[in-house]
């Protein structure tokens, strides 16, 4: 474990506990991507099952713990909870999810490290939590007015990514024989994702401003 | 260290 993992991880998390802090005590998911989140639910529920295989550490199977229950906990508040799901934007969330689950299960079918069951599901996992904000990022810009609470989850979520890159360059000069390329571009293929985000939001900080983005 | 089909990050 290093500084720049852990800062990722804790970025991780904090972002869910802001999305979760929001959706308790607010009780409104407005601007936010039920779509985005049943795909999360879908990336911990095929990356973690190795948490019946394989011991790493008290850490690692707490957070994958934690990751899971919160993730089923937020897709459970916003479809069924009596209150949060009348605050979710369903008419403008229209992002068709399923069309990414597809191809990144026959992408990890074809490109993958070892052809195992949960090898090619934790592939899986990785393609998919890549793609996983589309929806997320779409809504933000249809909506466009964003508030700052809904702001900060997509913010933390991306300072999680950008610390991964910086874990994995500091793994790679420390560690003898570490590279995984398929963690590695997908990684960067989801951070990338982020740019565009990120630039809005550094702006409207700097301004001190409500964060809008362009239609 | 990472063992092989071992994945330590989450």
């Amino acid at each position: 474990m290093n500084i720049f993992r852990l800062a990722g991880d804790m970025s991780h998390l904090f972002s869910i506990l802001l999305l979760l802090l929001k959706i308790h005590t607010i009780k409104s998911c407005a601007g936010v991507s039920l779509k985005t989140q049943e795909l999360y639910a879908l990336v911990f529920a095929t990356r973690y099952l190795d948490i019946f295989t394989g011991y790493i550490s008290l850490y690692n199977t707490l957070m994958k713990m934690f990751f899971l229950w919160s993730s089923f906990t937020i897709v459970w508040y916003m479809r069924y909870h009596n209150v949060v799901r009348r605050s979710y934007d369903k008419d403008q969330d229209t992002f068709r999810h399923y069309f990414l689950i597809l191809p990144c299960f026959i992408l990890a079918l074809l490109v993958h490290e070892k052809f195992t069951f949960l090898e090619v599901l934790w592939t899986f996992s990785l393609y998919l939590e890549a793609v996983a904000i589309l929806p997320q990022l779409v809504l933000l810009q249809r909506t466009r007015n964003v508030d700052n609470l809904t702001g900060h989850y997509v913010f933390f979520l991306g300072a999680y990514r950008s610390f991964y890159i910086l874990n994995w360059i500091y793994r790679y000069f420390t560690e003898q024989n570490y590279y995984k390329w398929i963690t590695w571009i997908s990684g960067l293929v989801q951070t990338a994702l982020y740019a565009d985000f990120f630039y809005y939001y550094v702006k409207s900080w700097r301004n001190s401003e409500r964060l809008q983005l362009p239609a | 260290i990472d063992v092989e089909g071992v994945h330590d990050e989450l």
